[in-house]
């Protein structure tokens, strides 16, 4: 699957 | 993390920050939206779900719960306090919680990445975060006499949101695989609506005048 949006910010 | 993000989180805090004195300090949540800020609350709620499972660092885990307890905390001072609940404008701040709430599920539903609870409802977040700012700025727009910390507030607010597109524009040159066009997206319609305040914002600061925006 496509790469998941990053979740790195707040 | 670069220079930008970080100074975007600080301009956040401070934000709130200044809520906070305005609320607890001189006990008045005068020109403040309670929509504004239980929007607020609702996009960190959404967002924040996978706060123990999702792992980043500490800086980030710690700053989630400031802000799900500091806006907690503002919307029971607004609510239930009983001094300062006296001095919030209810009459005034009127917009629709479903006008901003229903689109942004609608997109959420119809452009998440991938259908699993916890996903869309981040994708709600980041849709409702861009507009979650329209009954402030309503609000504002009816207030005479906006104090300095209301002021400056929403002041901080968009500059958090303006340092996030710069942090934006320096990922983007500096990661492989930087893209997301939501995010981008959301964040840049956020910034856009604040325009008309940052102008008179800026007006009153140069003429040494106080805020007003018209009507």
């Amino acid at each position: 699957s496509a790469p998941s949006p990053a979740k790195d910010e707040l | 993390m670069n220079v930008f993000r970080l100074a975007g989180d600080m301009m956040h805090l401070l934000s709130i920050v200044v809520l906070l004195l305005k609320i607890t300090g001189i006990k008045s949540c005068r020109g403040i939206s309670l929509k504004t800020q239980e929007l607020y609350l609702l996009v960190f709620i959404t967002r924040y779900l996978d706060i123990f499972t999702n792992f980043v660092s500490l800086y980030n885990t710690v700053m989630k719960l400031v802000f799900l307890g500091t806006s907690s905390a503002i919307v029971y001072y607004m609510r239930y306090d009983r001094i300062i609940k006296l001095t919030y404008d209810k009459e005034q701040d009127t917009f629709k919680y479903l006008l901003l709430v229903a689109p942004s599920a609608v997109l959420a539903l119809a452009t998440s990445h991938v259908y699993t609870v916890l996903e869309v409802l981040w994708t709600f977040s980041i849709y409702l975060e861009a507009v979650a700012i329209m009954p402030q700025l309503v609000l504002l727009q009816r207030t005479q006499n906006i104090d300095n910390l209301t002021g400056n507030y929403v002041f901080l607010l968009g500059s958090y949101r303006g340092l996030y597109i710069l942090n934006w524009i320096y990922r983007f040159f500096t990661e492989k695989h930087y893209r997301q066009w939501l995010v981008w997206t959301c964040g840049v319609v956020q910034t856009i609506i604040y325009c008309d305040f940052f102008y008179y914002y800026f007006l009153s600061w140069q003429n040494n005048e106080k805020l007003a925006l018209p009507a």
